[in-house]
């Protein structure tokens, strides 16, 4: 049903994998694995038709424009550009969805939201970054509060968050503030990822799949 | 405040993932 592509020219994408193959290492059945290649397909074509997302393409998926400059939107472009290329392939669009899926072991949640909030890479989030992060959302949403105010808030978290008092905050201690605040993980979990073939039907009706 | 800063900072338009299946 609906546009007909044949695996072969389906392979021709760089970093397509097999639908059965992916499913086995994912949440995701086959069939869903194969709607999410139509929707892929979809976004890596929307600027440059080369088979991969860009920064750009994805800034357009999720914004519907590319001027709105988002560092969040950002960050997670770069922990699904596992690479490390400037793109994502399709294994890596499957496999960082999947993080988000609802039966996706929390363990790993946190660990990869620790990762989101570590933007430096030094394996500890810093009070610098919280600050660049928190500076970030309040432009974001035009809010404005004075410096004394962010610096308030910078000291009760770490207080909270920093049990050792370093002036950063470890993957330890990252998930004991969360296990204290499980509201900080909600974002790292997409419950309509585990009904996307009829959540999102608008891409599913291109797909070829037989089973949904 | 009550708030964390993890708090304000998880209300951002860029950790919704839904535009991406959105008609684009």
């Amino acid at each position: 049903m609906g546009c007909f592509q044949s695996t072969a020219k389906r392979r021709q994408h760089p970093g397509y994998e097999d639908p059965v193959h992916l499913a086995s290492q994912t949440a995701f059945s086959v069939s869903e694995v194969e709607a999410l290649f139509e929707l892929f397909k979809s976004i890596s074509g929307s600027v440059i038709d080369d088979g991969l997302i860009n920064k750009e393409e994805f800034q357009l998926a999720l914004f519907k424009n590319t001027r709105k400059e988002n560092l969040f939107a950002n960050r997670i472009f770069d922990l699904f550009d596992v690479k490390k290329r400037g793109v994502i392939d399709f294994g890596d669009f499957v496999r960082a969805l999947n993080v988000f899926h609802p039966n996706f072991p929390m363990e790993e949640k946190i660990d990869f939201s620790f990762k989101l909030y570590d933007m430096d890479n030094t394996g500890f989030i810093e009070r610098k970054e919280v600050k660049q992060m928190l500076i970030a959302l309040l432009s974001e949403s035009e809010m404005r509060l004075s410096d004394e105010t962010i610096e308030t808030i910078l000291d009760k978290t770490f207080s909270d968050a920093d049990v050792n008092q370093d002036g950063k905050i470890d993957r330890a201690e990252w998930e004991n503030f969360v296990s204290r605040n499980p509201s900080l993980m909600k974002i790292m979990t997409l419950p309509y990822l585990k009904d996307i073939t009829t959540t999102f039907p608008s891409f599913v009706f291109h797909s070829e799949v037989d089973d949904i | 405040t009550n708030f964390n800063a993890f708090d304000i900072i998880s209300l951002s338009s860029g950790f919704d993932l839904s535009g991406l299946f959105e008609d684009n």
